[in-house]
């Protein structure tokens, strides 16, 4: 019984024991954050004082790249946080603040110019934004898309939220429409994050998928060919698929894995906050549980996991299902009108465009990714 | 001319209101990217060492190597380098892998070297404050083979917050049919 997540739930819900933190100097993770959003090291501390009983954990960020404001904190820096440093607990964690000093300095761009410039970086990179692709230009999508292959050449894990519209929803001309994927989430070269709640909102229970989790199909980037199996798996064998008219089939496909994404409580302000939800809570948890695995690679004198989407949609076929737990129940949200009725994608075994594998079973994920 | 963002819609997200055209002599801070070389080579290369089939799974790259294989031509460094000298902008900083430019200049200065940009500042409810372009920019088509793009002309600062939603209000309501 629970009264909402707190990393004491997250943890039992995904395997994590006491021992389940990281122990290598080497091993590091990132959240980055945007607009004038700051944590506060005080609720840092706070947070860990009243939720992180039961496991060793670090109370204090190691670094913060650029500019920490003072003021109020922001929520989404503190979930950020707050979250990443519970599932990747003991992990060395820096926050690359950006908020765009510089009139005309884009920050998620400036974040970008980070990652060119240093020569040392965290290896998992938690980050939640995205824009609706179709109000980016092609222009920059792709050159986007190129710094994400920078990093990945590097061995750095960059997950993103997949956001919190569901398929979302574009009118094309009056009374038709489609559904609006989000960039980001988007990019082949990215591990994007969904998001699922309790079947039973207050036990830890199996997970349905949240609907509010951001998914679908790019209308900018192909299919690439890690996913295509898994992906028309799920088209030739879904019960019930919107019209085709609203997606493009053969785009990247996402979200690729998903967590919890209902109901956390996160401190801002020194104030406990219930109540907080969207995939921008999920992402980091998956990039600690990411940086739990990468430390234990570490370990053992193996190299960092690097992009992780060919190795993880590799998992099933090796016959590592139980690395991620199913989620097999609930569809999302999207466009409100006669022909969909407001309802996108519905999870379903394996691979879905709600879910995408499922969450991180830890022990088993562990054992696949250390294989 | 040629206009590398044709397609970059602009819009003003709820909670900004525009302050009007900004000074001659605004300071402004630009991000020009700058074509790169071997992307087709770089895209390879990810899918050699991130797939687990691969024998050089693993054997990552450091910032210099990946510096050595993207970083921009010669040519290119020249090209722009002389254009933006010519538009006395000289303030500019290169990252280590040498594809990005950022540079200060003053807006009137911006609005010479890229056509059709006009700097209005925009203002939202906490007071911060940017200076964006509502129209297109263009460059000069010799431009074309050196620049993807030049950042910190259209797009707004990221507003995306956390939901925080109560448990009664969890599931939509009943569908509208």
């Amino acid at each position: 019984f629970h009264l909402g997540v707190t990393p004491a739930v997250l943890r039992k819900r995904y395997n994590l024991t006491e021992a389940d933190v990281g122990g290598s100097p080497n091993s590091s993770q990132a959240c980055a954050q945007f607009l004038e959003q700051y944590f506060h090291p005080a609720d840092l501390s706070e947070f860990m004082h009243l939720f992180g009983g039961g496991f060793p954990h670090l109370s204090s960020v190691d670094q913060v790249v650029g500019h920490q404001g003072g003021g109020k904190a922001g929520l989404e820096a503190s979930l950020d946080v707050e979250y990443l440093m519970s599932a990747g607990a003991n992990i060395s964690t820096w926050v690359f603040s950006n908020a765009g000093r510089h009139e005309g300095q884009e920050p998620f761009l400036a974040w970008l110019l980070e990652l060119s410039n240093r020569s040392s970086l965290p290896w998992v990179h938690s980050v939640s934004y995205g824009d609706d692709e179709d109000s980016l230009s092609a222009a920059y999508m792709q050159r986007v898309n190129v710094e994400f292959q920078k990093a990945a050449v590097r061995g750095v894990t960059i997950l993103f939220a997949s956001g919190d519209s569901g398929a979302g929803c574009r009118t094309v001309q009056r009374g038709k429409h489609v559904f609006r994927p989000s960039f980001p989430a988007s990019s082949p070269y990215v591990t994007t994050v969904g998001g699922t709640s309790f079947q039973h909102p207050f036990l830890v229970s199996v997970e349905v998928s949240d609907y509010i989790s951001g998914g679908g199909f790019s209308n900018v980037f192909p299919m690439p060919e890690y996913q295509t199996s898994a992906v028309k798996w799920f088209l030739s064998t879904a019960p019930k698929l919107p019209p085709s008219s609203y997606f493009n089939a053969s785009g990247r496909a996402y979200p690729d894995l998903a967590a919890l994404s209902d109901n956390y409580w996160v401190v801002s302000n020194r104030i406990p906050l219930p109540w907080v939800s969207g995939t921008s809570a999920s992402t980091p948890v998956v990039a600690g549980i990411l940086a739990l695995i990468n430390d234990r690679r570490l370990q053992r004198g193996l190299p960092p996991l690097g992009f992780l989407n060919p190795a993880l949609y590799r998992l099933q076929d090796q016959g590592h299902g139980a690395a991620l737990f199913d989620v097999t129940s609930g569809c999302h949200l999207s466009c409100l009108d006669a022909i969909v009725e407001g309802q996108g994608f519905c999870a379903a075994p394996s691979w879905d465009p709600v879910t995408g594998w499922g969450t991180p079973n830890f022990p088993e994920l562990l054992r696949a990714l250390m294989d | 001319l040629w206009a590398p963002e044709p397609d970059q819609l602009f819009r003003v997200p709820e909670g900004w209101r525009s302050e009007g055209r900004v000074a001659p002599s605004h300071p402004l801070g630009l991000t020009f990217a700058l074509r790169q070389r071997n992307r087709d080579r770089l895209e390879a290369l990810v899918a050699e060492l991130s797939s687990p089939r691969s024998t050089h799974y693993g054997r990552f790259l450091s910032l210099a190597e990946v510096g050595a294989l993207v970083a921009p031509s010669l040519e290119t460094l020249d090209v722009v380098g002389a254009w933006l000298e010519e538009h006395g902008v000289s303030e500019c900083q290169v990252v280590a892998t040498m594809d990005f430019l950022q540079c200060q200049m003053p807006a009137g200065t911006a609005e010479r070297l890229l056509p059709g940009a006009r700097f209005h500042r925009f203002v939202n409810e906490e007071q911060r404050s940017v200076a964006l372009s509502p129209t297109p920019y263009s460059l000069s088509k010799e431009m074309q083979e050196h620049v993807d793009f030049v950042g910190g002309l259209h797009r707004f600062p990221p507003e995306k917050r956390a939901l925080v939603r109560s448990w009664a209000a969890k599931e939509p309501g009943p569908r509208s049919t």
